[in-house]
């Protein structure tokens, strides 16, 4: 019950709103009950779901910064078995109002522990770097999903990544594991997104699903709508991938 | 004499880089005496300008936090026209470490100013963050160039990018300005990118370049070579494009 996985990669634009998005929808399609948090200052995930921006009044801020318990800041999001805590701009302050704070890495971690039982999966979309706000959903997970682009720089940050995971399973967070790896905008037509294919394998091994999310115009018009993409064109290519990318997180599920 | 121009977008994977490291190595082959400066932790424009990372020795980290003078820094790139501060991992440390520190937002500021004389550009390439290394970029910065990848989500980020922009301007640097705004990755077969490209243009009118930088396969292949695209394939639609947007930095310059 209720495992929370974190969508995490310093990188910047590789797919990891994307992915938690997409792997939220696609779980609460499959009668999961699913919790999204966003605690991405871009609060890129609210728009995703269609959730108004405007219509919000409490957030992950004020879980992070002015103790308001989580069971007050959850909302809708008009889609069945998905819930979400939003995200806001004052979030990009947090990273400094937090400096001195007690404890600062486990505060989502204990709010999360209140409500955990209500659903089988809380998806956390992360920023793009490995700060205190990173660092309270790695804290809080039970594992992580790293989305790759399929490009030379998306496969330079990976070591640092890796050197920030096993910090915190070493010191904060000791039973965190790697969910896995999902291979995203991935063009078969382009040789170095297989060349970088091939080193993400022997680097991850068994961990790198074998759905890999094919770069899909009808997955980056999506949130234009308002809609994750299985909701906006059920047939299309993206649509496919993540639902069939997350029938695989749900086999290696019932394998543990 | 020596313009400082730094290339910020909070949102991640804009082309924030492969718009550094090609504007820095087009301005050097027009005969422009170039510095690339990279305050991004994930240092990919060390690679970009094919700098060995095992072979640095000294970093902006040590400009930063170790009071390292910027001209022991400095290093070669082998391209003539360019040189390059190298960054580190380490920095992504620095964020907490300069909490502290009286007038910390200045440091890169003052350590430019001593070799401003010896450039007609220096370029910095930011992390996709808000946080105290972009924002010593920005206090540090006569203008700013802002890639903008034409998708929703890249839209959303604008507003929050230009709230802070103002606050700089109206608090730390006065004469902060807009360069100029490229649109990146254009994909004229969307028709999405068509939309967003409006939305831009009427955001900020005559700021946004004519120049359109394409999607094109070589520029994201030229980094794994650890080349800027127009010493990869200098015929390809990426490398004409750089250069075509260099041309009209250089010539605004000369209206001033
Ligand atoms: N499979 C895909 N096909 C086409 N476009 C995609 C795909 N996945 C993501 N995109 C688009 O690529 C851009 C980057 O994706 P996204 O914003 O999800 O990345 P991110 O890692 O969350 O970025 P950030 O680092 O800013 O948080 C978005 O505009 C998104 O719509
Ligand atoms: N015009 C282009 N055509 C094709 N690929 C491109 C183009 N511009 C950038 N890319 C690729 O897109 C990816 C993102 O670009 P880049 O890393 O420069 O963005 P960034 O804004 O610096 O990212 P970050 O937010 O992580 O710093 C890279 O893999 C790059 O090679
Ligand atoms: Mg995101
Ligand atoms: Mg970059």
């Amino acid at each position: 019950m209720g495992k929370v996985v974190s969508i995490v990669n310093q990188k910047g634009g590789v797919g990891k709103t994307t992915t938690a998005v997409n792997m939220a929808a696609c779980l609460a399609v499959k009668n999961q009950k699913v919790l999204l948090i966003d605690i991405d200052p871009q609060a890129n995930a609210v728009s995703g779901v269609g959730v108004d921006k405007e219509s919000i009044d409490l957030s992950i801020y004020d879980i992070l910064i002015n103790n308001e318990q989580i069971e007050d800041v959850i909302i809708d999001t008009g889609i069945k078995n998905l819930k979400m805590v939003p995200s806001e701009g004052a979030l990009s302050g947090a990273r400094i109002e937090l400096v001195n704070v007690l404890n600062r890495e486990r505060i989502l971690k204990k709010n999360i522990e209140k409500i955990k039982e209500d659903y089988d999966y809380v998806v956390v979309d992360c920023p793009p770097s490995l700060g205190i706000l990173t660092i309270n959903a790695l804290v809080a997970s039970d594992s992580i999903v790293i989305p790759i682009q399929c490009e030379y720089y998306a496969l330079e940050g990976v070591a640092q990544l890796m050197h920030t995971f096993n910090l915190i399973r070493d010191n904060l967070n000791e039973d965190l594991e790697v969910e896995g790896v999902l291979l995203t905008m991935f063009d078969t037509r382009i040789n170095l997104a297989h060349q970088v294919e091939e080193d993400i394998r022997k680097f991850f091994q068994e961990k790198v699903y074998k759905t890999k999310i094919p770069r899909n115009v009808k997955v980056s018009e999506a949130p234009s709508f308002g809609l994750p993409v299985i909701f906006y064109d059920v047939k299309s290519k993206g649509a496919v991938s993540y639902m069939d990318f997350v029938e695989e997180v749900l086999q290696s599920e019932e394998k543990e």
